[in-house]
């Protein structure tokens, strides 16, 4: 099966790259 | 417009700058610098109370574990610790978060995501660099990959976004994959920033600058 992954997109999911938690209460 | 004024427990922080400096040069009106003031309070103080964010604490708001180390991360830590001193001040969180507003222009959210991404700060994003990014956000998650397809993802990654093809992605290069695949930066645009007076409402009560807006 051809890979169609985006490298740069399956990183951009990191938890470390997520700030939004910074803003949890 | 403010008055200015500081709180006296606002200059006891070391790297406390003045909301009206700090809302000039970024999109946040001084409100919502003073809100975030809030957030950095509570984030500096996580761990040590010294009105600095150390990198446990950090880690601490990102993943409610102090100690658990991230790749990612620690580039965001680094990239928002200017002065390269171990520690995040208030001027640099304010600056460095105005990046994820939403009203930051792309290019600049752009140029940030390559730094961020350019591990060894080569200029260049090379194929070693992106595969051990893909294997830290597998070691994070529940995915499980094997080497042969990480390869594969790597390839063809640099496939699509390597159009001069000579073994690495350049800003210009960078800035061309991510105009043909915008998702790339959604995570540099926080909508939380729009709001950020709604989420930290308690700095109206320690405010002492009156806003025009």
């Amino acid at each position: 099966r051809p890979v169609t992954m985006n490298a740069f997109e399956l990183i951009s999911h990191s938890q470390g790259l997520n700030l939004s938690n910074l803003f949890d209460k | 417009m403010g008055c200015g004024h500081s709180s006296k427990r606002a200059r006891s922080v070391p790297g406390y700058e003045d909301p009206n400096t700090l809302s000039s040069e970024t999109p946040f009106t001084v409100s919502e610098v003073e809100a975030l003031f809030e957030l950095f309070k509570k984030l500096s103080s996580s761990i040590i109370d010294d009105g600095l964010i150390h990198k446990e604490e950090f880690q601490l708001a990102l993943f409610r574990n102090s100690n658990r180390k991230n790749l990612f991360a620690d580039r965001v830590f680094d990239s928002f610790d200017v002065k390269r001193n171990g520690v995040i001040e208030f001027g640099e969180f304010v600056r460095s978060l105005s990046i994820f507003h939403p009203n930051t222009p792309a290019e600049d959210k752009i140029a940030f995501a390559f730094r961020l991404y350019d591990l060894r700060q080569t200029g260049f994003i090379e194929r070693e660099e992106l595969k051990e990014m893909v294997l830290a956000l597998l070691n994070e998650s529940d995915l499980v990959l094997s080497d042969d397809v990480v390869e594969q993802i790597v390839h063809k990654t640099f496939v699509d976004a390597d159009s001069n093809g000579d073994g690495k992605i350049d800003p210009n290069e960078w800035k061309d994959f991510v105009a043909k695949n915008p998702s790339l930066i959604k995570n540099m645009t926080l909508p939380y920033l729009k709001d950020i007076t709604l989420a930290f409402p308690s700095f109206v009560l320690n405010s002492e600058v009156e806003d025009s807006d």
